[in-house]
């Protein structure tokens, strides 16, 4: 199974339309393997990142370079998948 | 039986399947269940058919999980299954509802994406078919119906997770739907339902050009979410696809409006937990019980605009 140990989901809410244009281009790039759970489109929609543990220093520098605010959503992606793993596990033998 | 049934719990497509079968033996003058084809690894397709007689009457359309990592969207269409199942006869509207139309589900419409994220990859979006010539696999099955396919808001990269496919309905998982919809020839609303981020949209999103009945989808849209945030108080926006998120083109509702399919409608799901993809287990009801708020508003106004 694929894991996300350290991998991060964050938020960003760009205040212009050049930081919107900032994130398409980040988009773009396809080394940071970004996932991008909201697209950047507008200044009035919030931008999800699903960032992996490896790209996260990158990214934080690419966003923080450029003025681009953001915060942390999920600040570990697999500690929740757990969660969820474990949840659905114990419903499946309450359910047996 | 399905009354036992844990409705508050994520689960896999196995239980779903054998799910749809306890409801169909406790209600079988009302409940059927149709194979409409099978996936690209030959996992069956299936419809839950609403009904209470007659055939090809006007119909509705609703599916669930055509990207497969957003769970609670399927997790939302069993609730709903169920209550139709469980209120017809006891909820006036919608018992009248039934006893002109049918309700047709599709509760995983992505069922090799959905077992994929079960097993493999929890962010698998696409299907899981091959792309020749390409390392990547899997079609962005909301990018892949004809409807301005390979337009604005696709990708042509295999390895993108918005990959329209090699051609429209290149899919076979679209392609039985497209197959039933077409043979069946009376639908008069096509559902989509999404996950997450809270908008109740319609067509178009291959064009940001406003659609025929624009005023009217806006208007029955509004209503749906008046009455969907009288709930629990989850804001929804309401908008075309183009203007409220972005320019999409191959999506499944602008081809079911371009069919002639006038009362066409995407849910996003909420997130109010921020949680994305992974909305914990215990908000699948709180979901499911607003979100059957609007999307009975949309069935009974359809019911009673006939076209």
């Amino acid at each position: 199974e694929r894991v996300f140990i350290g991998d991060q989901v964050i938020r960003v809410n760009a205040e212009t339309e050049e930081q919107i244009q900032l994130l398409q281009a980040l988009e773009m790039q396809e080394e940071g393997e970004l996932d991008f759970w909201l697209h950047p489109v507008s200044t009035e929609l919030p931008v999800d990142i699903r960032v992996p543990r490896s790209s996260f220093s990158f990214v934080t520098e690419y966003l923080n370079a450029h003025n681009i605010p953001y915060s942390v959503l999920i600040n570990n992606l697999q500690e929740l998948l757990d969660e969820e793993k474990a949840e659905m596990m114990q419903n499946e033998m309450k359910e047996r | 039986s399905s009354r036992s049934f844990n409705f508050g719990a994520y689960h896999r497509l196995e239980t779903i399947y054998s799910w749809m079968d306890t409801l169909v033996a406790q209600y079988p003058n009302l409940v059927s269940k149709q194979e409409i084809g099978r996936s690209y690894e030959n996992r069956p397709m299936y419809v839950l058919k609403f009904s209470t007689g007659g055939n090809k009457r006007p119909a509705i359309w609703i599916d669930t999980g055509i990207h497969s990592r957003e769970w609670v969207s399927p997790a939302t269409g069993l609730w709903t299954a169920n209550k139709i199942a469980t209120d017809y006869g006891k909820d006036t509207s919608l018992t009248s509802l039934l006893n002109t139309m049918d309700i047709y589900m599709l509760l995983l419409t992505n069922p090799d994406g959905y077992a994929y994220t079960h097993s493999k990859d929890r962010m698998w979006r696409k299907t899981r078919s091959e792309n020749p010539g390409s390392r990547c696999r899997g079609v962005d099955p909301n990018r892949n119906w004809d409807a301005g396919f390979a337009g604005p808001g696709a990708s042509k990269n295999p390895c993108s997770d918005s990959y329209h496919g090699p051609s429209a309905h290149s899919e076979i998982e679209v392609k039985n739907v497209v197959n039933l919809i077409k043979s069946h020839g009376n639908f008069k609303s096509f559902i989509s339902i999404h996950a997450y981020s809270q908008l109740l949209m319609y067509p178009y999103g291959y064009s940001c050009k406003n659609v025929a009945h624009q005023p009217e989808l806006d208007s029955v849209g509004r209503a749906a979410v008046q009455k969907l945030t009288s709930l629990y108080g989850t804001q929804y926006k309401v908008g075309s696809i183009c203007k409220i998120i972005y320019q999409a083109s191959g999506g499944s509702i602008d081809w079911s409006y371009d069919v002639g399919i006038k009362y066409s409608f995407a849910f996003e799901l909420r997130d109010t937990g921020r949680y994305g993809f992974i909305l914990p287990a215990n908000q699948i009801l709180p979901t499911a019980t607003e979100t059957w708020l609007a999307l009975k508003h949309i069935m009974e106004y359809v019911r009673d605009h006939p076209y």
